[in-house]
C-alpha cells in the first residue's frame, strides 16, 4: 500500500462541463424522489419510520452487529451519500458517548482553574458572561452546571406577541404543515405523527405514568386562573368553546354544566361520548382516541371542544417552528406561550446531532432522535413542543415533571419506537393539565 | 439541541422572524 501510494502517478484532467450538469440533474432528481418517497404503514395504518438506504437489507440482517470498525473505514472512504451516513452514524455508539460526555462534564474542577476554563469555553462558543446568574464563574462546580446556567432576572424581555421564542438559538425552519408531513429541509419532509406519536387504537401506550403535577396554578373563579402571578381569563388561556349542537353554552368555559359531549362519528353525525366529560381525562383520551382512530384522523384531541384537533378549525392551519441551540447558548427552553400541557411523551430514540449540517444530511433526524412532545392546547387549539436531544445534550428536564429519566442506561430503555407517556391531572378542574404562563422556563437540556 | 413547535393557529397567523435568524427567549416570534 505504502509503496502503491507513493508511486502511483497521479493524473489530473478536467472534467467536460456535460458530467458536472449531468451530475447535478442525478441529485435533483434523488432529492426529488426522496420527498415523494413512498410511506409505509404497519398493521395498525400507522406510518413505519426506519432507517433507508443501500444498506437497509444488510442493516436490517445484522443490525448495530455489523463490524462498527468496517462501517468507520466504509464512512471515511464513502462519505458521499447522506442516506449512507444515517447507516454510519446509527453505528456509533452515540448514547455510550453521551453518557461518557455527561459523566466528564460533571467531574468537579478545581476552584482555581473555573474562571479560566470557562472563559475559554465562553470565547470559543460565544456565551454572554454578563447576563449569566451567578456572575462568579467560580461557582460554577464543572463545565455540565456551567452548561446549564440561568440568567439574571430581567435579561430577556419578552415581547407582547402571541408566541414567543422558546429558546436561545437560530431559526432553522419554520412554515405550515401539509398533509400532516412537516418539512425538515426544502424537498425532505417527516410524519407529524411520527414526531409526536398516536395512541394505538385498542391498545394501552406502552407504559403510562399518572401523577399529580405540581400545581402552579389556582382557579381564582369560572372566568379567570392565576399562573405564576399572572392572571388569563379562562378563554383567553384555552380559547372560546365552541358549543355542543343543542345547548348555547358549554365546554371548558362553564365547567360546572353537566353536559353530554358530542363525538362526531365516522358518517360525520353527532352523538353523545360514552364518557362523562367530567371522568378522568385518561378515560376521555382513550375513548377519544378510539374515535379518532375509527375516523382515520390524528387523535389530538381537544376536549373543550369535543372534536379531534387533528381536524383544526375552520380557518386554523397547524405551523411548526424549529429553533436549533448551539453549544454556547443559554440550555434552559422557556414557554412559547400561554397554554396548559396535557401530557407529554417521551420517545427513546438515538442521539444523533442535530446541527444544522446535520438536518439537511439526515432525513428523519428529528423523528429518530431521543425527544420529549408535551402536548396541550392553547387559545387556538392545539399545541405541542417537542424538545429533541443531541449527541452532547442527551438528558432533557422538564420542571414540572420529576418522574421523567431522559438519555437512561441501555438495560432500562424501552423498545425503539414506542414512548411511554404521562398525563398531567392537574388539581384544577378546570385546566386538567399543567398550565403554563408565557416565558416561564420549563425546563433545559443538560450535558450528557 | 432543538426545539420543535406544532401549533393550531387562524390561518392569518404569521412568523416574524427568518430562517437563519438568530433568536432569544421572549423575542416575537410570530402573532396573529
Amino acid at each position: 500500500l505504502a509503496d502503491a501510494w507513493n508511486h502511483t502517478p497521479t493524473k489530473w484532467y478536467p472534467l467536460p462541463v456535460a458530467v458536472g450538469a449531468l451530475l447535478l440533474i442525478v441529485l435533483q432528481y434523488r432529492r426529488t424522489r426522496r420527498s415523494e418517497k413512498e410511506v409505509q404503514l404497519d398493521e395498525n395504518g400507522l406510518e413505519v419510520v426506519k432507517l433507508k438506504g443501500p444498506w437497509q437489507k444488510a442493516y436490517d440482517a445484522f443490525g448495530l452487529s455489523i463490524s462498527k470498525t468496517y462501517c468507520f473505514t466504509l464512512h471515511f472512504s464513502m462519505c458521499i451519500d447522506s442516506y449512507f451516513q444515517v447507516h454510519v452514524f446509527g453505528a456509533f455508539p452515540l448514547k455510550r458517548l453521551s453518557y461518557v460526555w455527561g459523566y466528564l462534564n460533571s467531574l468537579e474542577l478545581p476552584v482555581w482553574f473555573r474562571p479560566y476554563g470557562f472563559k475559554l469555553y465562553s470565547w470559543i462558543f460565544g456565551c454572554n458572561l454578563n447576563e449569566i446568574d451567578p456572575p462568579d464563574l467560580a461557582h460554577y462546580a464543572s463545565l455540565g452546571e456551567f452548561f446549564y446556567r440561568k440568567l439574571k432576572p430581567g435579561a430577556r424581555p419578552v415581547a407582547d406577541t402571541v408566541l414567543v421564542s422558546p429558546a436561545d438559538g437560530r431559526v432553522l425552519h419554520f412554515g405550515v404543515i401539509r398533509d400532516g408531513r412537516v418539512e425538515q429541509i426544502k424537498g425532505a419532509t417527516y410524519s407529524l405523527d411520527a414526531l409526536l406519536g398516536v395512541e394505538r387504537h385498542g391498545s394501552p401506550p406502552p407504559a403510562s405514568i399518572e401523577f399529580q403535577a405540581r400545581d402552579q396554578a389556582e382557579v381564582l373563579d369560572r372566568d379567570f386562573a392565576d399562573i405564576n402571578g399572572i392572571q388569563y381569563s379562562l378563554q383567553d388561556l384555552l380559547g372560546t368553546p365552541c358549543p355542543p349542537s343543542g345547548s348555547a353554552e358549554g365546554g371548558v368555559g362553564s365547567p360546572t354544566q353537566e353536559l353530554p359531549m358530542p363525538m362526531p362519528t365516522k358518517h360525520g353525525e353527532q352523538t353523545d361520548a360514552s364518557v362523562s366529560p367530567d371522568a378522568p381525562l385518561q378515560d376521555v383520551v382513550a375513548h377519544e382516541a378510539g374515535v379518532a382512530a375509527e375516523m382515520g384522523v390524528r387523535p389530538f384531541l381537544d376536549r373543550a371542544q369535543g372534536r379531534p384537533a387533528g381536524s383544526v378549525k375552520p380557518g386554523h392551519s397547524l405551523f411548526f417552528a424549529v429553533i436549533y441551540l448551539a453549544p454556547g447558548d443559554y440550555h434552559r427552553f422557556h414557554s412559547p406561550a400561554a397554554w396548559v400541557v396535557e401530557k407529554r411523551r417521551h420517545f427513546v430514540g438515538d442521539l444523533f446531532s442535530v446541527s444544522p449540517w446535520m438536518v439537511d444530511k439526515l432525513a428523519d433526524v428529528f423523528v429518530l432522535n431521543e425527544r420529549v412532545a408535551l402536548l396541550g392546547r392553547w387559545k387556538y387549539g392545539f399545541f405541542g413542543m417537542v424538545p429533541v436531544g443531541a449527541t452532547n445534550v442527551g438528558s432533557i428536564k422538564i420542571n414540572f415533571d420529576q418522574a421523567l429519566r431522559t438519555n437512561v442506561d441501555r438495560r432500562r430503555r424501552p423498545p425503539v419506537g414506542t414512548f411511554e407517556e404521562a398525563v398531567y391531572t392537574s388539581a384544577s378542574p378546570v385546566l386538567r393539565g399543567q398550565p403554563l404562563s408565557k416565558a416561564q422556563e420549563m425546563g433545559g437540556f443538560c450535558l450528557g | 439541541s432543538t426545539i420543535v413547535l406544532v401549533f393550531e393557529a387562524p390561518q392569518d397567523f404569521e412568523f416574524v422572524v427568518k430562517t437563519g435568524q438568530k433568536i432569544k427567549v421572549g423575542e416575537r416570534l410570530g402573532d396573529v
